[in-house]
């Protein structure tokens, strides 16, 4: 049977099957984001003090940028996307919302490259890849990082990807051949 | 009301001599097919005799005891099928003399009119042969010509006879006898007629006939049924790759709710296994857990008790086909990671080595993993890399003090299969590009190397060696000399429960979206004679002056491509990944470009 | 939206997989 918790205002239900299960997480998540929102007159638009706010710490983050004080930049851009991904409600445009952390990641992959932090860069292009940002510029980083990494199969296997989006990409192509270099001295 | 019984045994014995045929004749012919083949059989190839050796002698003993008690006994020249069928065919023979030596039947066989019999000729003859024939024997037994002296009884079987003769003249001759013969088998017409129950009446009238009753409720109400749903359930329950269809339907349904933000590795496939159908009907007090525990341990090859050995060994040999299962359905959900992931697994299996950057070495038999992870001064992952240093340095890397362990571990680590790859394209049989909208095929020529030769680029082959007959059979079956290659051999993997043999699973993706486009094909076909060239790169200074192209025997790899050529012109890219099932470090993975031209 | 942010939220997960990984 379905019972209400008016407290937490949460719906459960006793020997719920996999799929009811998941409807109900679906209408809690949904009633606790509705609980927490002040605005009633809310809609899909993102809301205007979190686009302020995360775009305050972005700003901060480019400035430490600038400054080359890449550590602080790392931790504000950082902090920025954690709040995207905090401060929104479900239903808010969705398009918006990854244009936004898409274009704030790619700042970070750039940082962490930067202070040799591969594997944290590694995961940004990995998820912009996977949201649709297949641009060559991402394919590059890759590439970048995973011979950084002394992978050099997954290397070549990337950039081939990259180069078959664009053939005449004069970076990859070095990529290639270096990632090809690398994987032939790795065999012996 | 009343029937007529087989008092005379007339009828039933030639239906059940015709039972027994129409099962016997197949069945015999089915037993000496399989006499013949087996001693045809294609044996393993002889190309690495010492690694089959090996491959016996480091088989550690509770492997040897398993593989012997589920050994496939090959049923030879006398076995139980052979027997049923000798028995068959001597109740046939005694069958055949009951009928033979039956008064009834043969009475019964002499009324049947036989005009060939009459006049005396062969059943070939022809119209004038006929003729003459009725000609003489009409004379012969003419009333009128017939001897003075014969008694009435005599004269009346003679004059019988006659008319038996004209009547039979007349069959072969004449159109509407001829047709009453041949409609009804006697040229009066149709003649009297019996029907009755071909048993005997004691079966059916008397005191036999319960159990009569009884035989047909049983036969036709229980065994029937129970054979035909037993094989049905049996079909029903087996999908077409041989995996039971529960455990297909589970993995379609992890593949289906795949979300891209689970992360795939070999423990992610492994526990997709431990949850098969199969596991559980041939364990059904064990959990799913139980069995991911038994593959863990075999992968890190730690040994359980007796019992549970038994069954970690029937877990891990059934992997084979569960594998190949979910490869199949994962390339259908046109999932890359799920389906180089479950080769990569399947590979982890054989060599009871999990996947790691050090698979490659520690696939190898004798390897101290400890002394290697703590010493190691030069970063050495790969079989190619270790046959950079000599043998002394070789055996200080991998743990080995053991002078003959050595030898044994080297001579593996030499036979462990690389592709190199000479040649790739896209071909249209019959044609000198790929045209839109035609039906392209993958060509490939291969090397299989060891790790130990020393590289050399594909360009000095002459092109002539990558040419292949462009005859009219060639274009109408271009797979054909793929096949025409011997089969790979005998897997090393002392530590699989059962002998195998396996080569590389060809995939085929789409590089715009990274996605598997079709089925994998299994490429089992290819020479590893090329594994006993002596070209060792620590020897070898001078690549040009060494090389000889004779000396290598080139392979061919034909992927079939399961769409026709995009209808415009351009250029599409695909990644061709040829990933080994057996070892580490045997694969192939590159780009290839279609280019569509007019 | 929440595909999105449970692909997010699986960084870190997947960085721990490719450090015991490599």
């Amino acid at each position: 049977s379905l019972t209400y918790d008016a407290n937490s205002k949460l719906l459960a239900l006793e020997d719920a099957s996999f799929d009811e299960l998941m409807n109900l997480s679906q209408i809690n998540k949904l009633t606790q984001n509705l609980v927490g929102e002040s605005n009633p007159n809310f809609t899909p638009q993102p809301r205007e003090t979190s686009t302020v706010m995360i775009k305050k710490l972005f700003e901060t983050g480019l400035q430490q940028t600038k400054q080359h004080k890449f550590p602080e930049a790392l931790k504000s851009i950082s902090l920025a996307l954690e709040m995207s991904q905090r401060k929104r409600a479900p239903w808010e445009a969705f398009a918006v919302q990854l244009q936004e952390v898409q274009f704030m990641l790619k700042n970070r992959v750039d940082l962490c490259l930067v202070q040799g932090r591969f594997v944290d860069a590694l995961q940004d292009l990995e998820f912009l890849q996977n949201t649709g940002l297949t641009t060559s510029d991402v394919f590059i980083r890759k590439t970048d990082a995973l011979i950084k990494l002394q992978q050099f199969e997954l290397a070549k296997v990337e950039c081939e990807r990259g180069l078959s989006l664009d053939p005449s990409n004069v970076k990859l192509k070095a990529l290639h051949m270096e990632s090809t270099r690398r994987l032939a001295e790795y065999n012996g | 009301q009343s029937y007529d019984y087989d008092e005379k045994a007339e009828t039933w014995p030639f239906f059940a001599m015709a039972v027994l045929v129409v099962v016997l004749l197949p069945l015999t012919l089915m037993q000496i097919y399989e006499l013949f083949n087996s001693q045809k059989e294609e044996k393993f190839g002889e190309q690495t005799s010492t690694l089959n050796e090996l491959n016996q002698v480091l088989v550690p003993q509770s492997i040897k005891k398993f593989r012997a008690k589920y050994k496939v006994k090959k049923s030879g020249v006398w076995s139980k099928k052979t027997l049923i069928v000798c028995l068959g065919w001597c109740l046939v023979a005694v069958i055949w003399k009951t009928i033979d030596s039956n008064e009834a039947v043969r009475e019964a066989a002499s009324t049947i009119f036989d005009p060939y019999l009459l006049l005396d000729i062969s059943t070939s003859a022809t119209e004038k042969e006929i003729r003459s024939a009725y000609r003489k024997l009409s004379i012969k037994f003419h009333p009128d010509k017939v001897a003075k002296n014969l008694s009435e009884q005599q004269r009346a079987v003679l004059e019988e006879q006659y008319v038996l003769i004209t009547k039979a003249y007349k069959a072969l001759t004449d159109e509407v006898t001829r047709e009453n013969y041949l409609q009804y088998g006697h040229p009066d017409g149709p003649q009297a007629t019996s029907h009755g129950i071909a048993l005997p009446r004691f079966l059916v009238e008397s005191s036999a006939s319960p159990f009569v009753v009884v035989g047909y409720i049983a036969l036709l109400g229980l065994i029937l049924p129970i054979f035909v749903s037993r094989w049905w359930s049996r079909t029903q329950s087996v999908t077409k790759k041989g995996i039971h269809v529960k455990t297909a339907s589970y993995f379609a349904d992890r593949l289906f709710n795949f979300k891209p933000s689970q992360v795939v590795t070999s423990d992610l496939i492994l526990d997709w296994l431990s949850n098969a159908e199969e596991y559980k009907i041939m364990y059904p007090h064990l959990g799913p857990k139980v069995f991911r525990n038994l593959l863990n341990d075999h992968l890190q090859r730690a040994s359980n008790g007796e019992d549970l050995n038994e069954i970690k060994l029937r877990v891990v040999a059934k992997t084979h086909s569960l594998l190949f299962g979910l490869l199949d359905v994962s390339t259908n959900f046109r999932n890359t990671e799920i389906s180089l992931a479950a080769i990569d697994t399947f590979k982890s299996i054989v060599q009871a080595t999990p996947v790691s950057p050090e698979s490659q070495i520690f696939q190898l038999p004798n390897v101290d993993q400890k002394r290697f992870s703590e010493g190691s001064v030069d970063d050495v992952r790969t079989l190619g890399k270790l046959f950079t240093y000599d043998e002394k340095k070789i055996g200080q890397i991998l743990g080995i003090s053991d002078e003959s362990r050595l030898q044994e571990t080297l001579k593996v680590a030499s036979f462990i299969p690389r592709l190199k790859l000479l040649k790739a394209e896209f071909k249209v049989p019959g044609e000198t590009v790929v045209t839109p909208e035609s039906i392209p095929h993958i060509a490939l020529k291969v090397l299989v190397v060891s790790p130990k030769h020393k590289a050399f680029p594909p360009s000095k082959f002459p092109q002539v060696f990558f040419e292949e007959e462009q005859d009219f059979e060639a274009q109408k079956d271009p797979f054909a000399s793929a096949l025409e290659q011997p089969p790979v051999p005998q897997t090393f993997a002392p530590l699989f429960p059962v002998e195998r043999t396996g080569g590389w699973c060809a995939l085929v993706m789409l590089q715009k979206d990274g996605k598997v486009i079709q089925t994998p094909l299994v490429v089992d076909r290819l020479s590893f004679s090329n594994l006993d060239n002596d070209f060792d790169k620590r020897e070898i200074k001078d690549v040009e002056a060494s090389f000889k192209p004779e000396n290598w025997v080139v392979g061919t790899i034909k992927i079939p491509f399961s769409q026709p050529a995009p209808p415009q012109n351009g250029d599409y890219f695909f990644r061709v990944v040829l990933k080994s099932t057996e070892y580490f470090g045997s694969d192939l993975d590159f780009t290839l470009p279609m280019m569509v031209r007019d | 939206n929440q595909a999105m942010a449970r692909r997010y939220e699986s960084i870190l997960t997947r960085k721990e997989v490719n450090i015991n990984q490599w």
